[in-house]
């Protein structure tokens, strides 16, 4: 009961204490408060049909209908909080589940999400995404790094140098995402850095989604020759979501010194020390 | 001695698009997992040649590959234990180090020999039924540097109230 959070001294996050869900996301420092409601979803993977017998694969990516299915419509939560780090943990199904995480001095939120084995006994191929949901009015568009070069405006249902016949109405607006995607009104800027390659869209104005996972009964029939199916029980993953909220002005300080600092992370090696003395030669 | 080339020949290959974007056929996606398998076995004895250099200490490191699942086999069976923090950034970076352990309480003492705050967070874990203790611990370390952190069990549940002792350890 209540309201559920986590806090330190430059981010609160909330959550729906009836759902469990990330429901608001503030920037204490900059004085911003953003209604953001994160969950899972998943597309239900096109097996063909009469408009076209494409089917999703692991080349291609074709929904059978634009509308994504919750995982779940509730998470089962549990808190930890210490003074070194605050955590929520949300278990959404028995394949998914995230730790939203925050450290002192941390300007983001953490998601690190665990997806997997996604269950396909239901004959259905499904494609996992991550979706935040906010009020901002982006006008369709959002903002991807392509080929890990410079951040490309995307517009939705739009090509720069061709006029558009939109036909996937999902697919057709996925772009690669090396590093971050971000949504802005221009004012407010929502960003979320990825810790490898994804697929990212906005379908509406306000919402950014990202694929975390995929499991296909089908071959695409663009050269693979096989579905994009794991044997056995099939495999899960394990990633990191890291979640800016800043004025529009100053966002790219805070996202490009974050990616810089994911990219060349920290290594960790343990010893047992008191080794011998070690002289080059 | 160790090698970095099996692993550079390793991330040649996986330039591919099909290992990229994950459009191979199982035996190939197989295949490519066993090349960076390969080439990282090496490439682990060419990084604890270097530190050793660096440390001046010759050590039997180890390295967590699967740290980010909270398995650890060194930390989890060490009584006590070092932790090297390398930074490869130009800047000095202020990280949170997590370990996954076996016992209850530490005292952490940093490359001055000063005790920091740390905390062993039982989580709840969501892949299996039991909770994983983790060790959390703020760690300083300098642009394209290293920081030695040193970690022994104790027996009190409360690590500030130990008083510093002065260590070697040192911060490069």
């Amino acid at each position: 009961s209540g309201v559920l959070a986590i806090k330190n001294e430059f981010i609160r996050a909330t959550f729906d204490p009836d759902t469990g869900l990330l429901m608001e996301i503030e920037n204490l420092d900059q004085k911003l408060l953003l209604p953001v409601r994160q969950a899972f979803f998943w597309y239900n993977a096109s097996m063909g049909d009469n408009e076209s017998e494409q089917a999703s694969g692991a080349y291609i990516f074709r929904p059978s209908r634009p509308k994504p299915l919750p995982v779940s419509r509730w998470a089962q939560i549990r808190l930890v909080k210490t003074a070194l780090v605050q955590e929520v943990h949300q278990n959404f199904s028995a394949w998914c589940s995230q730790v939203v995480r925050l450290y002192p001095g941390q300007r983001h939120l953490e998601l690190e999400w665990t997806v997997g084995p996604i269950p396909v006994g239901d004959g259905w191929g499904k494609e996992v995404i991550s979706r935040f949901d906010t009020p901002l009015e982006t006008r369709g568009l959002f903002y991807t790094d392509s080929n890990g070069r410079e951040i490309l405006q995307r517009r939705r249902d739009y090509r720069p140098t061709w006029t558009l016949n939109q036909t996937e109405p999902v697919a057709g607006n996925y772009y690669p995402v090396n590093s971050r995607i971000y949504i802005t009104d221009e004012n407010v800027q929502l960003t979320v850095l990825t810790d490898r390659s994804q697929g990212g869209s906005s379908l509406r104005d306000g919402s950014l989604e990202l694929m975390v996972h995929r499991r296909l009964l089908r071959d695409d029939g663009r050269g693979v020759g096989e579905p994009l199916l794991e044997s056995g029980t099939g495999v899960w993953v394990r990633g990191r979501h890291l979640v800016l909220l800043d004025k529009a002005q100053v966002a790219a300080a805070g996202h490009r010194l974050l990616a810089e600092k994911e990219i060349l992370a920290p290594q960790v090696v343990l010893a047992t020390g008191g080794g011998a003395p070690y002289r080059p030669g | 001695s160790g090698d970095s080339a099996p692993l550079n020949e390793a991330m040649a290959v996986l330039q591919h698009h099909d290992a990229v974007s994950g459009t191979s056929k199982q035996h190939v996606a197989y295949d490519y997992a066993r090349q960076l398998s390969a080439g990282w076995g090496p490439c682990e004895v060419l990084l604890s040649n270097a530190l050793a250099r660096l440390i001046g200490s010759k050590e039997d490191f180890s390295f967590c590959r699967e740290l980010n699942i909270s398995i650890c086999p060194f930390s989890q069976g060490a009584a006590r234990f070092q932790v090297i923090v390398y930074n490869p950034l130009g800047r000095k970076v202020d990280w949170m180090v997590r370990l996954p352990v076996s016992q209850t309480a530490f005292t952490v003492k940093d490359p001055s020999g000063k005790t920091v705050h740390s905390d062993v967070v039982l989580l709840p874990s969501s892949d299996r039924q039991d909770v994983s203790p983790e060790l959390l611990f703020p760690a300083s370390v300098p642009a394209l540097g290293f920081s030695i952190y040193s970690v022994s069990p104790v027996l009190s549940r409360n690590p500030r109230a130990r008083a510093p002792q002065p260590s070697s350890q040192k911060s490069w």
